[in-house]
């Protein structure tokens, strides 16, 4: 298949859950 | 002292204990595939997950159906990356994870395919 | 693509949910003190807990005593820990925090408390 390079996503990823 | 790894060690573990079904709590149902989850980590990454499962009556629920015209491939591959944080986008995929991402939302994910699908043309 | 803060991310959503008691599926006892958990976080983070959680007849306990020697104060520093990333160790916890990292059989961390008790002498 090849080598796939992997790209970095250096930003938040989900959403954060409030604190309340 | 913060042991940096101890995050991505804990992901890996889940991911081990999905694979392996163990304390899987909740089956999602995608036009008729079933997969098998841990509610919280469905609950951490997916807004659409935290507002039903906040909800006190869907609390204890152990199984939920998604509608129909979400793909189960775009589910799979979002669900890949909530345990492994790798999002595996290729231009077969990259339109049915935007919107199975936006269902989900997951907005930090959808833009990134966003971005994908965008960079590609 | 990979997102290199997702496992953090997630880490710190679980220490929510933990906080708010939201999807905490387990009370652990010691010496009378209670705290809220999450199976799959104990059983990712501490060898005793696997052994436990892992043999079929205690998949569904939602509540465990553990042994009265254990210390409370050293349970709630690994417990943060697993939670975290972060062990917040200084001399007057450093030898209990080691013995009851020895007791949940994290042994990585184990290690660490024992370093930083040899640098302090």
């Amino acid at each position: 298949e090849g080598i796939v390079p992997t790209v970095k996503e250096p930003g938040r990823s989900i959403h954060l859950i409030p604190r309340d | 002292i913060q042991f940096t790894r101890h995050a991505g060690d804990v992901l890996l573990n889940f991911n081990r204990l999905r694979s392996r079904n163990l304390l899987t709590d909740v089956t999602v149902q995608v036009d008729g595939q079933i997969f098998h989850a841990h509610k919280a980590i469905l609950v951490a990454c997916s807004g659409f997950f935290y507002s039903v499962f906040m909800k006190p009556e869907n609390a204890s629920l152990s199984a939920i159906s998604l509608d129909p015209k979400v793909d189960p491939k775009g589910f799979s591959l979002l669900l890949d990356f909530m345990y492994t944080s790798f999002l595996n986008l290729n231009d077969s995929v990259a339109l049915t994870t935007l919107n199975t991402a936006i269902y989900l939302q997951m907005e930090h994910v959808a833009d990134t395919c966003h971005r994908f699908i965008r960079s590609r043309h």
